[in-house]
């Protein structure tokens, strides 16, 4: 299983 | 300049509790409509999202944006220095390098003054997109807490599956395996002990008790936790306060 970092689903603005 | 004053130093401690132990440095940023704060965990998995609304507040007065950088190791020390019951007024200049933080016994009439050094802290600010979830739960954070370190006693990872009329929470683990499952009531005289459950789509999730254990630390908020779950996109983890919330934004785990 793999834990994707939260920067995968949310863009810096 | 930012005048924030609580009826109560014992919310802000609460919730700088809740969330101190994942993150180590936080902009609070300050304008009219309060005080917010977002930020990620050191592995940058958890994200952590603060608004306090000026209703929260006894009175409040920002008169510009003001960013507050501030390590919160040493806020908490200086928060320490209060009774729950003081009340507690941040107070800084337009362009601060640091915070007064004052708290005051209105019974004894005794006033104690501290300022905290600020930083300045380079950090990205993350949009979060409104997002489609596929399940709702509202539920006891008590509940919720104790089903936590309970499970993660038993292994890294706790499933929650949620289907129409059940919420099953369950670990599997090196010694063994354990679940927890809970169905949706109402009840009436304490509604915060109610149970909730709305879905469009049922789901079955995997979620790192690290994180998790981080989370339940918000329980001291707040009666209730609300936790929002879709397949696609990271859960949302909310405590509401008198006027605000704290959010924690956790992706489910997903097999390579």
């Amino acid at each position: 299983m793999v834990q994707p970092t939260i920067s995968h689903f949310f863009k810096s603005s | 300049m930012l005048e924030a004053k609580f009826t109560e130093a014992g919310l802000f401690k609460r919730i700088i509790d809740s969330f101190r132990d994942c993150v180590q440095l936080i902009n609070f940023n300050c304008s009219e409509k309060g005080i917010a704060a977002q930020a990620v965990d050191d592995s940058r998995v958890l994200l952590v999202s603060l608004s306090i609304n000026v209703e929260a507040f006894e009175e409040f007065r920002a008169d510009r944006n003001i960013v507050l950088g501030c390590d919160l190791t040493n806020l908490s020390k200086i928060l320490r220095c209060g009774n729950n019951s003081d009340n507690l007024t941040l107070i800084a200049e337009d362009s601060p390098d640091s915070i007064l933080i004052l708290f005051e016994d209105t019974k004894r009439d005794r006033v104690s003054e501290y300022s905290l050094k600020l930083m300045e802290i380079e950090t990205d600010f993350l949009e979060i997109s409104d997002m489609k979830y596929e399940s709702y739960i509202t539920m006891p954070s008590a509940d919720f807490a104790k089903t936590v370190r309970d499970l993660s006693q038993l292994s890294d990872s706790i499933n929650i599956l949620v289907t129409k009329d059940t919420i099953k929470f369950a670990a599997e683990g090196d010694i063994g395996s354990g679940s927890i499952v809970v169905k949706p009531f109402t009840d009436l005289d304490h509604p915060e002990n109610s149970i909730k459950v709305t879905i469009e789509k049922p789901v079955d999730l995997r979620f790192g008790a690290k994180y998790l254990n981080d989370i339940i630390k918000g329980a001291s908020l707040s009666d209730t936790i609300t936790i929002k779950l879709s397949e696609e996109a990271p859960a949302l983890f909310q405590f509401d306060i008198s006027s605000g919330n704290l959010q924690f934004y956790l992706a489910p785990k997903f097999d390579e």
